[in-house]
């Protein structure tokens, strides 16, 4: 389509040559407010027509996949220190499937809002629809990928992006006979998905891997009550004493790796 | 402290102009997380597990993996999570092999596959890009991953 033409991306500063092509652009997802979703499509550098297509999504909430997702781990480039220039990935995922990065919802990264209150009151279902219209419309950008296998990958609060988005989809379908979009299956890593039993396993994991004390564990054990979505002040202060007193200086997304000095 | 590489690079005016980005003049910097929209988040599911019984019955591929050296999201969260779905095993747990190396161990239920990711963090692929990119190779193919 024309569209796609002009969201072809020729090549970005101080990339290094490649073999596929690349696209990135606004899709409009809500008119009203003003809603528009940024996204980055590599397209895989052989076969792109045969191969899949993979919606990549970071959490957060308010986190973005091309800051994440494109740009430290499953992207074709990474940026080196000065911000400069572009170096390859080597196990870059489009070197099996066209990978879609998305920026959502409305004011993470490039994506924006004309309605600056739709920043106040983002929340999952407004995500997941605003994400189930992007696709809809992004097909009609690139019909090449009607009907193509489709899977949605993430990590983290994705954890609730992901299994929402792919729910509005496989509803959005049961009505059609053939639906464009041909979704297969989802993949999430170090996925969010209940808060009573990811902060009981969370807990346990701080324990297990000698990050707080045993009186801490059954302080937090004993005043936390994970059932429910609000914790009291009592629970609050004492996380935030393991956090503070005895996890020490350390990367909590990763205990054993330097800290970004 | 790579995401303050990517802080530099995206906010380059040059680099907007390739991507096609910021055409319209967003009133503030690209930054990788919105302090805004973190703070102010409105709705969200205290539990996901009803969404993945719903799509697990509809024959969708699902796959959940977990780095093992993250503390935020850590594997026995997911683990202890996932136990509450009461799956039946269809593979017993085993270790998964990349490189001649134990690169995470997995179990296959009916419905669902699980796998860790070992010496990995919260990112899995950036810090073990070799093993995320087998275990992405796996879940497209639909095979279970390499016992050797």
């Amino acid at each position: 389509t024309k569209q796609q033409e002009l969201d072809r991306i020729t090549a970005l500063p101080g990339q290094p040559p490649v073999g596929f092509s690349q696209f990135s652009g606004y899709v409009t997802v809500n008119e009203d407010h003003g809603r528009a979703l940024f996204y980055w499509l590599t397209q895989s550098a052989t076969n792109p027509d045969k191969k899949p297509l993979v919606l990549w999504l970071n959490g957060g909430p308010g986190c973005s996949s091309v800051a994440y997702g494109a740009s430290e781990e499953i992207g074709p480039f990474r940026i080196n220190k000065t911000g400069s220039s572009l170096y390859l990935n080597k196990y870059s995922w489009n070197k099996v499937a066209n990978i879609l990065f998305l920026e959502s919802p409305a004011g993470v990264g490039f994506s924006y809002t004309n309605t600056s209150s739709d920043l106040k009151d983002s929340g999952d279902n407004r995500t997941a629809n605003d994400a189930l219209n992007f696709l809809i419309r992004w097909m009609s950008r690139f019909p090449q990928y009607k009907y193509r296998d489709f899977y949605i990958s993430g990590e983290s609060y994705a954890g609730h992006y992901v299994p929402q988005l792919a729910n509005k989809i496989f509803d959005y379908n049961k009505g059609l006979s053939q639906p464009i979009i041909n979704l297969k299956g989802f993949i999430v890593g170090n996925a969010v998905t209940d808060s009573k039993y990811d902060n009981i396993g969370t807990v346990a994991f701080w324990w297990s891997h000698a990050m707080i004390s045993d009186k801490t564990y059954k302080n937090i054990l004993n005043s936390c009550n994970f059932t429910s979505d609000k914790f009291s002040k009592k629970c609050d202060d004492i996380v935030d004493y393991a956090m503070n007193h005895e996890f020490g200086d350390i990367d909590q997304y990763s205990i054993y790796t330097p800290t970004c000095k | 402290c790579t995401e303050n590489y990517a802080e530099k690079y995206y906010n380059r005016p040059d680099v907007q102009k390739a991507l096609h980005a910021n055409t319209t003049g967003i009133p503030y910097k690209w930054t990788a997380c919105s302090e805004v929209l973190i703070k102010n988040w409105k709705d969200s599911e205290f539990s996901i597990l009803p969404t993945y019984r719903k799509l697990m019955a509809a024959g969708l591929r699902i796959w959940v993996f977990s780095g093992d050296t993250d503390s935020v999201v850590p594997v026995t969260a997911t683990r202890f999570s996932l136990s509450h779905l009461n799956l039946k095993i269809k593979t017993q747990w085993y270790p998964w092999y990349s490189g001649g190396q134990v690169g995470g161990w997995t179990e296959v239920y009916d419905g669902l596959t699980f796998a860790t990711v070992r010496g990995a963090g919260h990112e899995v692929p950036l810090f073990q890009p070799r093993r995320a990119f087998i275990l992405f190779q796996s879940f497209l193919a639909g095979k279970e991953l390499p016992r050797s």
